[in-house]
């Protein structure tokens, strides 16, 4: 058990600082996840700390709405890589992030996509649904109360994106 | 192993029997507020063993379509995710409600709860590891659990 | 003082619902605050409910991200208008709002401040800072470590906002 | 009575003296993640007598510009409020920190905290009641509140 315990742990350490990296799209960007007690991580707590894009390192606290977002689709990811599930399904994470920041998110996410596992996003931002294989648009139909109905597009292959969407 | 499909039967606001798919690498909900985008995500959450506080509300019977607002429109509720493995072989998991009971069936053979969750984490679903479900608003709280919390999660999914 | 608690609680059930209505721009839309003890308010909780857009009357736990945000909003100019502060601030409360409801709450956003009271919004999207009197764009500059710095424009008679802000 | 502008001196993101400002009617703040809106948010709360547990941080002195990394540049930060009446006459509020503790003028006079927190309620600014004030993230919460904790605010405000 404590074999595994650190094996998993080391791993997720590495792997989350290039998640990181890739996320901000920049290179001196880091993740760092650190034990209280290095030879032991299983008996004490296990820090996570970033260095923002052009900031200094600093407390998780003291980051901002949208960087704290970014830092935690890291930890997300970089877990997801030990312990891989079949998908990911992500409700409004975009939900704090600036117009650059999504088009990173976003990207990056297409890039998993097609690598690593299936991604379901739940998204209101048309940066997100520009860039996906297949769009399902919830719509509401009223009766008794409000009933929920879909319709899918398979976008996959289509070059006259632009064109559907809007 | 992929999600081709979830089938939805009278759950929260998908009235009747519904098909919420076909599923591809890289899918997006999109809709309107209060359209039921995150009861999509429930019905997953749902059919992967979440507890009734995961899925917003107090008790199963409440996901029934029309519970919430006293006139369920049926006595169960049901969803159904369909796998498809890389020879295209199909793995249907499914929950049901009636009342506040839950039942399970996997390719419609009924089963419990702990061969249920055996087999999903075969094909690498830990729901109690929630490595892979991010709800709605939360996401910034992953980034500041406690060292103590980490700790736990790191042991979970080790 | 059980006076002066009656008094406010009855002010802000029958303003709230006007308010409601406004920021939904829709007349059927509903905001009920009910007392479990109505003889004595001030002795038992207050119970605060919506009927949203096209949906029937529900507990608040039922509503969905964005129609919890429209709610609170209302509860809050509700408030704000039997004990007024000079100004409000609000940080990206329409984070989770779809493009309809920015509009709607932009637009009535607007009109507060027009007529009850200055308002300071905090906000990534378009829709809001389009309709401001006063845009302040803040900006990051790098020294020793990040420093916030920012720039003001003033909006409030030009004709030319779309070529401004773009 | 309307907020004309901010004057703060190394508050948190905001080092040396500067002013943020002028405001109008309706004001839109606007800037990528992590530039400093939310601590714009921060120190008109800093000046309004809020707690550091508001500010986002766990001392007071955290507030200083530079202590986030250990290096703070100075030993004070200092906001200061400017309020003009209907007539065009200022008032400013003003609230400086050195170390842990807190200095509080009206119009640079120094004045006590209960002397300060009088003053800003005569223009209708009642700080416990949180009234004026959404903090990033808490919108949803404002509606959720348990109907005690309901209770609690309408005695708060009457
Ligand atoms: N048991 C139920 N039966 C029928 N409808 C329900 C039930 N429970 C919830 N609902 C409906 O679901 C709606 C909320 O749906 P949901 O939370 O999925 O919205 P959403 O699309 O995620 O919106 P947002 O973009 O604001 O997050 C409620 O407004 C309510 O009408
Ligand atoms: N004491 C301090 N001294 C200097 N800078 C600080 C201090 N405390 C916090 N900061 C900086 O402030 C930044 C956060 O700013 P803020 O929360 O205002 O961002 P924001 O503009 O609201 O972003 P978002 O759009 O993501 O919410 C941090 O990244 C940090 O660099
Ligand atoms: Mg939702
Ligand atoms: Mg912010």
């Amino acid at each position: 058990r404590i074999h595994l315990f650190s094996k998993c742990f080391e791993h997720v350490s590495v792997v989350i600082d290039q998640i990181y990296k890739r996320l901000c799209r920049n290179s001196s960007a880091q993740a760092i996840l650190s034990a209280d007690n290095p030879d032991e991580p299983y008996l004490s707590g296990i820090n996570y700390n970033c260095v923002a894009p052009g900031k200094r390192f600093m407390s998780m606290e003291n980051l901002s709405g949208g960087e704290k977002a970014i830092a935690a689709l890291a930890l997300l990811f970089a877990i997801h890589s030990f312990c891989p599930a079949p998908f990911f399904i992500l409700d409004e994470v975009d939900a704090a992030l600036d117009n650059s920041n999504i088009g990173k998110v976003a990207r990056f996410i297409r890039e998993e996509s097609m690598e690593n596992m299936q991604i379901i996003v739940i998204s209101l931002k048309e940066e997100f649904f520009s860039k996906s294989d297949a769009l399902l648009g919830v719509y509401s139909d009223f009766d008794v109360c409000m009933v929920s109905r879909i319709l899918s597009l398979d976008l996959y292959l289509r070059t006259d994106r632009q064109l559907l969407i809007f | 192993v992929y999600l081709k499909q979830i089938d939805v039967e009278n759950f929260k606001s998908w009235r009747g029997t519904q098909v919420i798919g076909p599923f591809m690498r890289f899918n997006c909900i999109i809709g309107t507020n209060g359209s039921g985008k995150s009861n999509v995500m429930d019905a997953l959450s749902f059919a992967m063993g979440e507890r009734a506080a995961s899925l917003r509300v107090r008790h199963l019977r409440d996901l029934i379509h029309g519970a919430h607002i006293g006139q369920p429109v049926s006595a169960t509720a049901r969803v159904a995710m369909r796998y498809h493995d890389d020879e295209d072989r199909e793995t249907v998991f499914c929950r049901r409600v009636s009342g506040n009971a839950s039942e399970y069936f996997i390719n419609d053979i009924h089963v419990t709860l702990t061969k249920y969750m055996e087999e999903l984490e075969k094909i690498g679903i830990v729901t109690k590891a929630k490595n892979c479900l991010v709800f709605q608003g939360t996401v910034e709280s992953i980034a500041l659990k406690d060292p103590k919390e980490r700790t736990k999660m790191f042991e979970c999914i080790s």
